[in-house]
Parts: C-alpha cells; sequence; structure tokens
C-alpha cells in the first residue's frame, strides 16, 4: 500500500 | 479601495472554474504587486497557488494590503453570471467584509453587480522554495488532459517516468494496465504543440490519478502545461496565464509504506 504526505511536510509553514 | 478591472473578464470565470473543486474556500492577498491565492485542498496532499499581477489589469488600485476570505463555490456561481465577453471587476473598501463583482457587457447596455459576504479565514500559509527540478516537461495541456482521464480508467495512480528520451504516463488496475508514451518534440517548429523536455537526471514518481484530473481543470487557461519533477518532493503542474500571470498547482507523491 502507498500514502502521501501532507504538504507540511516538504513545506515550510510560514 | 481595491478595485481590480480585467477586460477579458473570462480570465477570471476560467480560475474560479480551475480551483472550486479542489479548494472550498481560500483567502484573495491584494497588494499593491497584484492578487495572490494560497490554500491546500482538505486532504493536504495538494495546494494550489494562484497569481494575478496588478500589471495584467486594466485598472488595478489596492490603497491597503487587503486579505478577502472567500466561499469558493459563492464566487464561482456569480461568477457564472458573466458573460464571456463581459468586463470583469471586483472591488472592496478598505476593511470591507464585503466584496462587489461587477460586469459590464462589451457594448456597455448590461451592468451587473453582485456582492458577497467576506468570511474570516485563517488559512496557514505555506513556504514554497523556488526549487531546480530534476526533470521539467513542456507539453500540450489538453494533451496532458487527456492522458490524465484516459489513465485513470485504469487505475486510481499514475506512475510519470521520465527520462531523456522522452516521458512515459503508467497506470495499473483491475482491467489491465496502460502506458503512454511521448517523445521530446525533434523540430520545435509550432512551441505550442511541442513537448520539451529539460532533465538534470531521470525521475519517476506516482501520483493520485483523482488530484491530476482536478488541476487538469485549468486547462482553457493555457495551451501549453509544465510538469516539474524532483525525487521525494510534490509535483508542480503549472498553467501560465498569458500576459497576466499563473496558477500552480502542488501534489505530494504516493510512497511505498
Amino acid at each position: 500500500a502507498t500514502h502521501q504526505h501532507c504538504l507540511r511536510v516538504y513545506y515550510q509553514v510560514q | 479601495m481595491f478595485e481590480a478591472r480585467l477586460l477579458r473578464g473570462s480570465i477570471l470565470k476560467k480560475v474560479l472554474e480551475a480551483i472550486k473543486d479542489l479548494l472550498t474556500q481560500a483567502t484573495f492577498d491584494c497588494d499593491d504587486s497584484g492578487i495572490q491565492l494560497q490554500a491546500m485542498d482538505n486532504s493536504h496532499v495538494s495546494l494550489v497557488s494562484l497569481q494575478l499581477r496588478a500589471d495584467g489589469f486594466d485598472k488595478y488600485r489596492c490603497d491597503r494590503n487587503i486579505s478577502m476570505g472567500m466561499n469558493l463555490n459563492s464566487v464561482a456561481k456569480i461568477l457564472k453570471c458573466a458573460g464571456d465577453k463581459d468586463t470583469v471587476t471586483m472591488k472592496a473598501q478598505d476593511n470591507a467584509d464585503t466584496v462587489t463583482f461587477v460586469f459590464e457587457s462589451p457594448n456597455q447596455e448590461k451592468v451587473s453587480d453582485y456582492e458577497m459576504k467576506l468570511m474570516n479565514l485563517d488559512l496557514e500559509h505555506l513556504g514554497i522554495p523556488e526549487t531546480e527540478y530534476s526533470c521539467t516537461i513542456r507539453m500540450p495541456s489538453a494533451e496532458f488532459a487527456r492522458i490524465c482521464r484516459d489513465l485513470s480508467q485504469f487505475g486510481d495512480s499514475m506512475v510519470i517516468a521520465c527520462t531523456k528520451e522522452g516521458v512515459k504516463f503508467s497506470a495499473t488496475g483491475e482491467i489491465g494496465s496502460a502506458n503512454i508514451k511521448l517523445a521530446q518534440t525533434a523540430s520545435v517548429d509550432k512551441e505550442e504543440e511541442a513537448v520539451i523536455i529539460e532533465m538534470d537526471e531521470p525521475v519517476t514518481l506516482t501520483f493520485a490519478c483523482q488530484y491530476l484530473n482536478y488541476f487538469t481543470k485549468a486547462t482553457s487557461l493555457s495551451p501549453q502545461v509544465q510538469l516539474s519533477m524532483s525525487a521525494d518532493v510534490p509535483l508542480v503542474v503549472e498553467y501560465r496565464i498569458q500576459d497576466i500571470g499563473h496558477i500552480r498547482y502542488y501534489l505530494a507523491p504516493k510512497i511505498e509504506d
């Protein structure tokens, strides 16, 4: 099975 | 006072059609450089970043920075009332709690105005660094929409594999498997129909078809689309909006558990 990270994993919350 | 007037009102109609199915609400951040919008979908695996530069409008005035939280379904309903050839003006008083859309027919004989309540949204903002991607693919936007539509019938995931020869889109599911290979266009006589690949190193990533099909709602905004990929970072799908800005979609790759 696969999953997707939430975009906060890749981009900094400002 | 904020006022933005666009003779090509159909751009705003198309922009709302391109984002309203992915996002339910978003904040339009306006300053003297133009209008920016950034929001994640409810599952936080995809993000929309819209930029409409002030110099792309026929008249643009923004006395003080203003952030307008809007329900995008409501805005889409209002913009559906605008004719394709209408001039569209968006305006709001400083620290107002409503925004007004004015539509003028080409012959000025019909003028409509729609006032909508604004929402207080405290949506978080993500910092997206300018990134050098391992692969960028420029291709006809209609072609990309067609590939996403066709392959999503075979499976809920699509693999995009980019090498120096070209790019391969694949999907597998119950009914079988599908592969679509696009070679780099040799003689670029008509830029808009070319497939142009810039590759520093090959990349293969897997994405959920459902989101890609939401992104392709922006196809009518630009004859071309640009895909940018690097290993283990979100895909960027960019549609340039002529003379005024762009709409960029970001999507987290699917990774094995």
